[in-house]
């Protein structure tokens, strides 16, 4: 019926103790080895290939940026990387002190100090260590009851000091029949005394002066407010959070705006990147970042951004870059939609406007040129007599005429320009078929998957005809774990190094998004897989097709690394044999570049 | 019949697009 | 609603799918107005017919007579009488195929006459209209490598070439796709 508080503040100080040592102990392992193994892992550097080729771009894209964006991509990156200075850490070390506070705390606690000295260890008592052996208890006892015996004790002793030896021999021999007699050890074992169970008193572990009568109502509405207003408060805000975004990140107004559009889009109106920016205008993340702007003026930041021109009466620019930086997200939802909505019209578009917005550049003909640093624009479009669309194209020129078309004097410039478009990495297909794990066709009501080997290459390099690497570089591991999990193999090709995009808010990577549509109907069959791994280390080998004659002698198919890319198909095979084509889109996000996009047939077959 | 003609008259208007873009 | 031409107007909050239906009911009314027959069918109008016939096969003529131009000016003719003047209820079946026919020949003058753009649009409204088939994808990789479009050209001749994978203009175009492909990057 009464409760006993913890007067002596005896037992709290070891509960909270424990509640601190299980936050703290995960939490500073976390921590710690986010600090020192996050780095390496987070930078994809480990392959040499993709190193060189970030090294490359990233100089390039330092310098090509203006004031305001370093200034801005700064600020954004200091607050996602204080590595340092983060909450979590700080939260560590105030943890850390108070269990230091707490474990002094208990050390100096003289209530504690006497309960620990009702303790009974007989080991202590005999003065031997624990892996004591029964010959090494005995000559201890021995020992020791000579010194304490009752009989054998001095006569100048006074009572107290008697009575205090008489009681050390009484608790010595305690202490030996503890270790040795069958019964006193049984009980010393079940009840930590050798007399048998001693008191134990039941407690609530918390401070009395919280329970107290002047206390108790502070502690009552502390719970009420806990209870009643910040637990709800914290819930409903994650609950709304977790409702109000669809799983793609974007907000389910604008998922339900985009879905709209995507409804009903009539098929004779022609989609345009301009149609595209219009729809994404209406974002509903763009309301609530800046509710005072409209979305006209969030379409027309977006354009005066792709066409790097200062049209709006917005001058700030860092409301630009916040809006240009949330595009990102806002396209793949855009993306990821058209592809259930099965439009590939749409899709295509949206990334096209994804390229568009990473580089800052307007859709033209000449998009791929115009991506490039130091591009005088004017000179560019007088000058070409041959029609120049394309890097490889440019290419074929030497750099003092590549100068001449592009209008760049200077020679650092012209070296820069150079070092980024021979970087921008380039896709070629080998060989693309549909693969089930196991077999050796593709059977009816199977699961293939589009099994594809490319070839990384730059716009400088010299072409390679398929043809020329032999089916042993081709060919897959069939090892059973290749069968069980073959999209593995995408897993191991190093991620992507960051692009060359200094119009971007962020440093950014570049991504393959893949989409497979039926040549029958023309539409696309499945969400988007979106590739962030691939090995760049092609684009630093020197092969440059202006030195390059002969592809016989100076070309050795196992130097070069093919790439390998996995799309699982949605659904099964076919249940009746036959031929069924199918359309497979692969495009860069960042890049204008030679996207992919090719037929496969698949052959069911008996 | 009439998402027929709608789309038939939609040609001139597809045909200025493809002009700007391309 | 006005009660003197007839028609329906849409007020400035209505979206595009109101207006559309708006726009087809007012079509329809201004239909049935002139309509003398009380018991009309779906089946096609004789003098329409004939109309769009008797252009259609003077282009016809024109065409034989290798006068492109005056052949292209009358088929096209021709489609404009039979979209403006057929009656909206007038049985869908006959009217999809009489323009479709009408179209392939328009698009077989514009190619010979080097219209490439307008070949192009009447090429993508017969794959709106359904008809999907080799002839129409070698027409379109056509114009569209007259048009230097040549990525969209490959797309088109690849999409053929799914349909007829044995068909040899559409291989022959594929490879002029690949050529001409290979000379523009380089």
């Amino acid at each position: 019926q009464s409760y006993e508080y913890d007067e002596s503040s005896e037992t709290w100080p070891f509960f909270l103790l424990t509640l601190l040592f299980m936050v703290l102990v995960p939490l500073t392992v976390s921590q710690a080895s986010r600090l020192f193994f996050g780095q390496a892992v987070e930078n994809g550097e480990e392959n040499n290939g993709q190193r060189q080729v970030q090294k490359a771009l990233a100089r390039i894209d330092d310098e090509m940026m203006d004031e305001e964006m370093r200034t801005f991509r700064q600020a954004y990156q200091k607050s996602k990387k204080s590595k340092i200075w983060s909450k979590r850490n700080v939260m560590v070390v105030v943890g850390w002190a108070l269990f230091a506070a707490l474990v002094q705390r208990i050390r100096n606690s003289e209530a504690i100090e006497a309960s620990a000295i009702g303790v009974f260890d007989p080991y202590a008592l005999l003065g031997v260590t624990a892996s004591a052996s029964d010959r090494d208890i005995k000559s201890a006892y021995r020992k020791l009851s000579v010194k304490f015996h009752p009989d054998k004790l001095a006569k100048s002793l006074s009572s107290e000091e008697r009575a205090r030896i008489e009681e050390m021999y009484v608790q010595i021999s305690k202490a030996y029949e503890a270790l040795t007699d069958e019964i006193t050890k049984a009980n010393y074992l079940t009840y930590g005394h050798p007399d048998g169970p001693q008191t134990v008193s039941h407690g609530i572990a918390i401070p009395s002066f919280l329970v107290d009568r002047a206390a108790s109502p502070v502690v009552v509405l502390a719970y009420l407010v806990l209870l009643s207003i910040v637990l709800p408060y914290l819930v409903s805000k994650w609950w709304s959070r977790t409702r109000s975004f669809t799983k793609k990140g974007i907000h389910v107004k604008t998922a339900s705006h985009f879905v709209d559009r995507l409804v009903n889009y009539k098929p004779s109106e022609i989609v345009t990147v301009d149609l595209i920016v219009k729809w994404l205008s209406d974002a509903e993340e763009f309301k609530i970042l800046f509710p005072q702007l409209t979305s006209a003026d969030f379409e027309q930041l977006i354009h005066d951004h792709i066409n790097r021109a200062e049209n709006s009466t917005i001058k700030d620019k860092t409301v630009r870059f916040r809006v240009v930086g949330k595009c990102h997200s806002l396209l793949h939802g855009l993306l990821d939609l058209a592809c259930g909505i099965r439009n590939t019209e749409i899709a295509i578009v949206t990334l096209e406007t994804f390229k568009c917005i990473v580089q800052a550049v307007p859709p033209t003909p000449y998009s791929q040129i115009m991506q490039l640093p130091n591009v005088d624009k004017q000179k560019f479009l007088q000058g070409s007599v041959d029609e120049i669309h394309t890097l490889g194209k440019l290419f074929t020129y030497k750099d003092e005429e590549i100068s001449k078309i592009l209008g760049i004097d200077d020679e650092h410039k012209l070296k820069q320009t150079l070092a980024v478009a021979s970087n921008i990495p380039q896709l070629k297909l080998i060989k693309a078929e549909f693969l089930v794990p196991g077999e050796s066709q593709v059977s009816p009501s199977s699961t293939p998957h589009i099994s594809i080997k490319l070839l990384v290459r730059s716009p400088q390099q010299k072409n390679i005809p398929p043809e020329r690497f032999p089916e042993s570089m081709l060919e897959e591991p069939q090892d059973f774990e290749f069968q069980q999990n073959p999209f593995n193999i995408m897993e191991t090709e190093p991620l992507m190094p960051y692009s060359y995009a200094p119009f971007f808010p962020s440093k950014r990577r570049n991504a393959f998004c893949c989409l497979v549509a039926l040549q029958k109907d023309a539409k696309i069959l499945q969400t988007p897989v979106i590739v962030q791994r691939m090995s760049l280390e092609n684009l630093t080998k020197n092969f440059d097709k202006r030195e390059i004659k002969d592809l016989d002698t100076d070309f050795t198919p196992e130097d070069w690394k093919i790439g390998t890319i996995k799309i699982p198909l949605g659904q099964p095979a076919p249940d009746e044999t036959g031929d069924v084509y199918f359309r497979v889109i692969i495009k860069s996000t960042d890049y204008f570049t030679t996207d992919l996009d090719f037929t496969v047939n698949m052959q069911v077959r008996d | 019949n009439q998402a027929l003609s709608r789309r038939y008259n939609s040609i001139f208007k597809r045909k200025e697009v493809c002009i700007k873009e391309w | 609603y006005d009660v003197n031409s007839k028609r329906l107007k849409c007020t400035d909050e209505a979206d595009e799918n109101l207006q559309t239906n708006v726009d087809q009911v007012n079509s329809l009314t201004a239909a049935l107005i002139p309509e003398t027959n009380p018991n009309f069918t779906p089946q096609p109008h004789e003098d329409i017919s004939k109309l769009v016939k008797n252009l259609f096969d003077s282009g016809l003529k024109n065409a034989k007579q290798n006068k492109f131009p005056e052949a292209l000016k009358n088929v096209s003719l021709a489609i404009e009488m039979a979209q403006r003047k057929r009656a909206p209820w007038e049985a869908f079946a006959v009217q999809l195929q009489e323009l479709q026919f009408m179209l392939r020949h328009k698009i077989d003058l514009l190619l010979v006459l080097g219209k490439y753009l307008d070949a192009l649009q009447d090429l993508d409204m017969l794959l709106n209209t359904g008809l999907v088939q080799p002839e129409v994808f070698i027409r379109k990789t056509d114009a569209l490598l007259k048009l230097g479009r040549l990525d969209q050209a490959r797309i088109e001749c690849e999409r053929g070439l799914s349909l007829q994978p044995q068909n040899t203009k559409l291989k022959a175009l594929n490879l002029e796709c690949a050529r001409r492909l290979a000379d523009f990057n380089g």
